[in-house]
C-alpha cells in the first residue's frame, strides 16, 4: 500500500458516496445514467470474487465489501426506490456493446485462462469503458448538475492516482500488470474532457454545460 | 500454474 494507492481507493469511495447522498437527499436519481451504474454493480461483481478465495488484508476485504454494497445500493434506488425519476429517456447507450465486445477481449487477453482470471480481467475491461453511458447522457442533454460533475471528478480521478501508483509500485517493488495499467490508462484518458470542463467551469463556480 | 500478478488491488 502506497499514498497514492490510498488517495485513489478513498477518491473512489468518496465518489460512490457522493451519488449515493446525492440521490438520497434529494430523493432524485436526475442526471444519473443507471446503465453506467448497472455496469459498475456488475465490474465489482465479477471483480471481487476472489473474496471468497483469496485473502489479501481486512482493509482490502472491507473496501471490497463497501464498494459491493454501494453498487448495489445506488441501482436499487434508481430503478426501485426512486425510478419515477430517473431519466431513462436520455439514458439510451446500449450496454451489450460495451459487455460483448469487452468480453470477448477478457477472453482473448488474459493473465490465465481460468474462470476467475477471466472474470477479474473481463472487470478491468469492462471498468475502462462503464462511464460511457453517463458521459453520452451529458452530451444528450448537454449540461450536468454541480454534484454530478463532483462525483465524475472523484471517480476519474481514482483511475489517474492509480497510474501514478502502478508507476511507484513499478520502480520500488518492480511490479506491473499491463493489463490493469492499459486499461487504466485507457480509462483515465475517457476523463480527460470531462476533467477540462471541470476545472474550467465548476471550480470557477459555474454548471457543467457543454458548449453548443 | 498461474504466474502472472496476484490482485491485490482494488
Amino acid at each position: 500500500m502506497n499514498i497514492f494507492r490510498l488517495l485513489g481507493d478513498l477518491s473512489h469511495l468518496l465518489a460512490i458516496i457522493i451519488l449515493l447522498l446525492k440521490i438520497w437527499r434529494t430523493r432524485s436519481c436526475a442526471g444519473v445514467s443507471g446503465k453506467s451504474q448497472i455496469l459498475f454493480a456488475l465490474v465489482f461483481t465479477t471483480r471481487y470474487l476472489d473474496l471468497f478465495t483469496n485473502f489479501i488484508s481486512m482493509y482490502n476485504s472491507a473496501m471490497k465489501l463497501i464498494y459491493l454494497v454501494c453498487s448495489y445500493a445506488t441501482v436499487f434506488l434508481m430503478y426501485f426506490k426512486f425510478k419515477a425519476t430517473y431519466d431513462s429517456n436520455h439514458d439510451t447507450f446500449r450496454m451489450e456493446f460495451l459487455v460483448v465486445p469487452v468480453g470477448g477481449l477478457a477472453f482473448l487477453v488474459n493473465h490465465d485462462f481460468t474462470p476467475l482470471e477471466i472474470l477479474w480481467t473481463f472487470s478491468i475491461y469492462l471498468e475502462a469503458v462503464a462511464i460511457l453511458p453517463q458521459l453520452f447522457m451529458i452530451s444528450k442533454t448537454g449540461e450536468a448538475e454541480t454534484i454530478t460533475s463532483h462525483y465524475l471528478f472523484a471517480l476519474g480521478s481514482y483511475r489517474a492516482l492509480y497510474i501514478v501508483n502502478w508507476v511507484f509500485r513499478f520502480y520500488t517493488e518492480g511490479f506491473f500488470d499491463l493489463i490493469a495499467i492499459v486499461a487504466g490508462c485507457v480509462q483515465t484518458i475517457l476523463y480527460c474532457d470531462f476533467f477540462y470542463l471541470y476545472i474550467t467551469k465548476v471550480l470557477k463556480g459555474k454548471q457543467l454545460t457543454l458548449p453548443a | 500454474e498461474f504466474v502472472g500478478p496476484k490482485h491485490d488491488e482494488l
